[in-house]
């Protein structure tokens, strides 16, 4: 994935959960300490 | 009915202070609007969780759906899985509890479940998710105490204020917060039962000793001893206007100018300096007013957008009108001035900062009637004059359009009303329709 070009999203590993069972991916959040 | 009816019967003293409330509404800019600092990090794309619409299931569950487009506080939403099908597009308030951040589900122990009418699209949910997810954009985890932070408001009721005297618009008096609503307050006169709303960064409110610390004039109160809980507000929770240098070429007593019509807010009229403030205020009058005591001048600071140098409008294809009674027409101002022996007032004096607002002729908001500012109103924005924005207030007549400037306080993106629970009066063929 490109990073966005807003220094303040940072990547995040986010927990998944479907019927089929849970999982993460990868995604981009704002990050406010930043 | 809004400001129709009130306009048919109101007094003199009600123009007064109708007009008294338009001139002076406009104040601080759209970061004082909730998430207005965070907004930003929103865009097409950003994905959310949302609760399900379209399942069998008796439990609330949820799916995750990305932003097609935004509109104020309000995003058009589409459920994964859709992909180029708009048929299921819905619109969603993104600060209402059920919007939440991809992973929300997993760590609230409920498990997303795919609408039933795409269930059957993809026999691999999870392949699927991981696809669309990965590298993808979310909201940031603490969006809803963002969300709460920003609906916290400084001003709490029985905090003293320094507020325009509506029965004498060229004075204040002391009122007292009843009430607080997305950031606009309802003040009761200490001495009274009259109210009137305003939002907290309105340039009509000051702190308690303002009026005292510029010369403005001021209406003592009676009230000996406050009751228990009242207090004066902080002078810093009030808008800060800026500093300005009155000791060089600075206003002066007598100078024209053109101004936002405090009883005609649809109209720019001719006006006049009438007495120099402290800190950058300004008493104004409106050329060929019919009251000569002076009790309709009223205080702008210096940096108002909504004063304007002579010949602003001629420059802006903007029709100025000229004093009641001016019978040599069409208005020249060079004619205007020798004829009452007056100067304009400097061009340099003015605040000529243009901010790069976005706003674009066409655009739907929320705005406030300023003849009646109690209500917030659907609006459009109709014409664009540097930061000066017309407002038309939909479903009435255009006489009820209102110049207002881009960082007014009074102006509200969709979905504020809802956001804060302010009641939004819609457009007036809707009213009559119910």
């Amino acid at each position: 994935a490109v990073e966005p070009s807003s220094r303040k999203w940072e990547q995040k590993q986010v927990q998944i959960k479907t019927m089929e069972g849970e999982f993460s991916v990868t995604m981009w959040a704002s990050d406010d300490k930043k | 009915a809004k400001s129709k009816a009130g306009e048919s019967i109101c007094s003199s003293v009600g123009r007064a202070w109708r007009f008294k409330a338009r001139i002076l509404g406009p104040s601080l800019c759209k970061m004082y609007v909730p998430m207005g600092t965070c907004w930003g990090d929103l865009a097409e794309g950003v994905m959310v969780e949302v609760l399900n619409s379209d399942t069998n299931l008796s439990t609330k569950v949820y799916w995750v759906a990305g932003i097609v487009k935004l509109s104020g506080f309000k995003a058009l939403l589409r459920y994964e899985g859709f992909d180029n099908d708009t048929s299921r597009d819905f619109w969603c308030n993104l600060c209402v509890p059920e919007i939440h951040h991809v992973g929300w589900c997993a760590s609230s122990g409920k498990p997303l479940v795919p609408p039933k009418s795409i269930q059957l699209k993809y026999s691999n949910w999870k392949a699927f998710l991981v696809k669309r997810l990965t590298g993808a954009k979310t909201l940031p985890p603490d969006f809803a105490t963002k969300v709460h932070e920003n609906m916290q408001f400084p001003f709490k009721k029985l905090m003293r204020v320094e507020v325009v005297d509506k029965t004498h618009l060229c004075r204040t008096r002391v009122a007292l917060v009843e009430q607080v609503i997305g950031g606009r307050l309802r003040l009761v006169y200490e001495e009274g039962s009259d109210d009137f709303w305003c939002h907290m960064y309105s340039p009509l409110i000051h702190s308690i000793g303002w009026s005292r610390s510029i010369g403005h004039r001021f209406k003592r109160s009676d009230v000996s001893k406050k009751i228990d809980g009242q207090m004066d507000a902080p002078a810093q929770l009030f808008a800060k206007v800026k500093d300005v240098d009155q000791n060089g070429e600075w206003f002066r007593d007598r100078m024209k100018l053109e101004a936002i019509d405090p009883l005609n807010l649809s109209a720019i009229s001719v006006a006049t300096v009438r007495k120099v403030l402290a800190d950058g205020y300004l008493m104004i009058g409106v050329d060929g007013s019919e009251v000569t005591d002076g009790s309709d001048w009223f205080c702008y600071h210096s940096t108002s957008p909504s004063i304007f140098p002579a010949g602003f409008c001629e420059i802006n294809n903007i029709e100025l009108t000229h004093p009641r009674g001016y019978t040599k027409l069409p208005f020249k101002w060079f004619d205007y001035l020798r004829e009452t022996s007056s100067i304009a007032a400097p061009v340099k004096l003015f605040n000529k900062d243009v901010p790069n607002h976005g706003f674009r002729q066409g655009m739907k908001l929320e705005a406030v009637d300023l003849m009646e500012p109690r209500l917030v109103c659907v609006a459009t924005v109709t014409r664009i004059v540097h930061r000066l924005l017309r407002i038309h207030f939909d479903g009435w007549e255009d006489e009820y359009d209102q110049w207002v400037d881009c960082q007014s306080s009074d102006l509200y993106p969709v979905g504020w009303c809802q956001l804060t629970g302010y009641q939004l009066q819609p457009p007036a063929a809707q009213m009559a329709r119910e």
